[in-house]
């Protein structure tokens, strides 16, 4: 199964 | 103190019942302008951007922002007492320790209230920056729901990809594929039926079909769902709330090998 990329690697915190 | 009144309180209940699978614990922001929630679930693969406008409320008093912290499940088991016709009122003190829910039913009389304890919750926003999409897609929710629960059977990944052959969903797994392809019809006389896509180039990415399904709690929001994607990007599946506001869900995707 492919493996699942997190969302921090898009959007950085505020 | 802040103060509001939504004569349509089925709204409300929707809304939690649209993200509480997803984030449990979230902070419900009160400004001037809307009650807003953006919270990521534990995994941070996902993230729920949700906005009510204060011109959805009869009424909407705020006298400053305030961030309300409750335990989703135990929002949706109060409002499993609220009658489908009920107007909704949220009151909470500047001191925001509590909220009040009031529940009133014209026909019958009857006012249910509801006190719950507020939590503190310190939750990591996200920057989430305006992006101009190449693919964005707008289908019959209840179309979306359908194609999601039928291709979990095949596999729990779905490749979704946009082409100007139309927008296709697909599910690999033990049994076999699955593929759905969806041209674009304009042509149905129901608005609520038609499918547009608007690509600018085509886009193919995969993604968990267990996020996929806990986004379609939103379906009895919105007749239509609206799908963004971009190369490389987390999707954005957004129901609007009529006019008045919308539900949006981040997706991270799969990475290719």
């Amino acid at each position: 199964d492919l493996p699942q990329s997190c969302l921090l690697a898009y959007y950085e915190s505020r | 103190m802040f103060e509001a009144r939504l004569a349509n309180g089925n709204i409300f209940k929707m809304i939690v019942e649209s993200i509480r699978e997803l984030v449990v614990d979230v902070n419900i922001d009160c400004s001037t302008e809307e009650l807003s929630i953006q919270c990521m679930d534990s995994a941070h693969v996902a993230l729920v951007s949700m906005s009510l406008s204060q011109s959805a409320f009869d009424h909407f008093r705020c006298d400053r922002s305030l961030s309300l912290g409750l335990n989703l499940p135990n929002v949706s088991k109060i409002f499993k007492m609220m009658g489908r016709d009920d107007t909704m009122v949220l009151k909470a003190e500047d001191s925001a320790d509590k909220l009040m829910l009031m529940f009133e039913n014209d026909k019958s009389g009857t006012i249910a209230d509801f006190e719950l304890k507020l939590m503190a919750i310190e939750a990591e926003q996200l920057g989430v920056p305006d992006t101009a999409y190449k693919c964005s897609i707008s289908m019959p929710s209840s179309e979306f729901q359908r194609i999601v629960r039928d291709l979990q059977v095949m596999g729990d990944t779905c490749k979704i990809s946009c082409t100007k052959e139309g927008l296709k969903f697909s599910a690999t797994g033990q049994i076999g594929t699955g593929n759905i392809l969806m041209r674009q019809n304009v042509a149905s006389e129901k608005e609520e039926d038609h499918v547009t896509i608007d690509m600018e180039e085509p886009v193919e990415l995969n993604f968990a079909l267990r996020y996929l399904n806990f986004f379609t709690k939103a379906t009895p929001l919105s007749p239509t769902v609206i799908l963004k994607m971009s190369p490389g990007l987390p999707i954005v599946i957004e129901y609007p709330i009529e006019q008045l506001g919308h539900v949006k869900y981040y997706l991270a995707p799969k990475m290719e090998e």
